[in-house]
């Protein structure tokens, strides 16, 4: 990582901060919160505290500005620049400016205002630009509404500023092992033959000719991807996948959101409106029909026709005996359907129409 | 006399912006000996090299694409 030019730091740990104004697009309350949880951040890995002050100027002062506002930096109400932030110091020093007359959101629509705090309080505390693309110190706004947790980078550079902090957190999700019992996966598919593995931002990719399994983040390939899906399944005929979030489907080709999508499952498959979201999924690659697990019920949809198959939902149990419990995942392999649940996977014979097998699920990863 | 399509134009005025807002471009050009287009390539070079992008030292279409993307206002280098 780079050093600052002149690595400029804060000499002490307990930091004040006042907020001057507000924007017109949220409600105080939003601002408030948004600028605490982005505190936060920094605080959660650094002995940094941080205390909100009302009658006086806080170390940290946050504001937002029109157009030229008394500094170098003009904001112009364009997207090239949107906000800025000083480097430790008195006065201008360590605070925080916003273009008034950006929207600024909280969801991730732009600009996200927690996502934009967090990045300029990188700079109050000390930090320059970061030039990896992950880094919550790139310059670019890379905001997606994903579980936000900090980058190693970010990390290393801040705790060179001012160590580690005292009662260090487990971030969740900063680095995934897959060889750690008990792992559970949001999703499973099989894609031109190979496995993948979803697990909040993260993707295991199994392939067969490599010893060692992929681990990136889901960005990298589908940036335009909610992460944490329910279910995902291939629909090899056709060279698809499909995501699963709640009600809404997504269909993808390579890294390509096709147009039209996110969509109601309801409209694209014909589920009744009771049914909002769903365990997992399947498409058995000679049929074309693809199997709907939700809760202890099935649907069986033809991919053909595009169709939900009359008579359905049915009781999973009748129809797969042995898979008595919440399919978490499934996926299918030669004359298999492999039923995930929690951290166990079952090999269900298609042929045989039994469980012949069971297994933890890192069997997959060479561990 | 180059004629310069509207395009082109609007890009050279981006890079330009660009480099002298986050790369202290136009601040050394005003030295007589200076040779402007080695300037502006090296400034491009250091914004390549600090985005990950192959490192040309041109406004290629990537360059201009991680240019026009929504960024902080605090400049990539030190004064």
């Amino acid at each position: 990582y780079a050093i600052t030019h002149n690595n400029p730091r804060w000499t002490k740990t307990h930091l004040t901060y006042s907020i001057l104004n507000y924007t017109p697009y949220l409600s105080k309350a939003v601002v408030e919160d948004a600028i605490a949880r982005a505190f936060r951040v920094w605080s959660d890995v650094t002995p940094l505290t941080f205390q909100r002050v009302f009658e006086e100027e806080g170390d940290i002062v946050l504001s937002f500005h029109r157009g030229d506002h008394g500094d170098l930096y003009t904001f112009d109400g364009s997207k090239y620049h949107f906000a800025h932030a000083f480097l430790p110091g008195l006065g201008l020093g360590g605070n925080v400016h916003y273009d008034l007359d950006q929207k600024w959101t909280d969801n991730n629509e732009d600009f996200n205002l927690f996502y934009v705090t967090a990045h300029e309080l990188g700079h109050s505390l000390g930090l320059s630009h970061s030039n990896d693309e992950e880094a919550l110190m790139f310059p670019s706004y890379t905001w997606s509404n994903k579980d936000f947790v900090l980058n190693q980078d970010d990390i290393n550079r801040i705790q060179a500023l001012y160590g580690p902090s005292p009662n260090p957190i487990q971030l969740t999700d900063a680095t995934l092992d897959p060889c750690n019992s008990g792992l559970t996966f949001d999703a499973i598919i099989t894609y031109r033959g190979e496995v993948i593995f979803f697990k909040d931002r993260f993707y295991i990719r199994v392939i067969s000719f490599l010893p060692e399994p992929l681990i990136d983040v889901i960005d990298l390939i589908w940036p335009n991807l909610p992460g944490k899906f329910d279910a995902a399944y291939e629909v090899s005929g056709v060279d698809e996948l499909r995501f699963f979030k709640g009600s809404k489907v997504w269909a993808v080709q390579e890294q390509n959101v096709l147009e039209g999508f996110p969509m109601d499952i309801q409209s694209f498959f014909g589920f009744p409106s009771n049914v909002t979201n769903i365990d997992a999924a399947v498409c058995e690659e000679e049929t074309g029909k693809t199997y709907f697990f939700v809760d202890h019920m099935y649907w069986r949809y033809d991919e053909n026709t595009r169709s939900m198959d009359p008579g359905y939902p049915r009781l999973i149990a009748e129809d797969f005996p042995g898979i008595d419990y919440k399919v978490d995942d499934v996926i299918q392999k030669e004359d298999n359907f492999y039923f995930f649940h929690q951290s166990i996977q079952y090999r269900f014979n298609l042929k045989t129409r039994r469980i012949d097998d069971s297994s933890d699920i890192n069997t997959w990863f060479n561990c | 006399f180059p004629v310069i399509q509207d395009g082109l134009q609007k890009n050279v005025k981006t890079v330009w912006k660009y480099l002298e807002n986050y790369y202290n471009l136009g601040k050394n050009m005003q030295a007589k000996n200076v040779n402007g287009k080695e300037v502006m390539a090296e400034k491009l070079r250091q914004m390549q090299q600090l985005f990950g992008l192959k490192v040309t030292g041109n406004s290629d279409p990537e360059t201009l694409r991680a240019m026009k993307k929504p960024r902080c206002g605090v400049p990539d280098v030190a004064p």
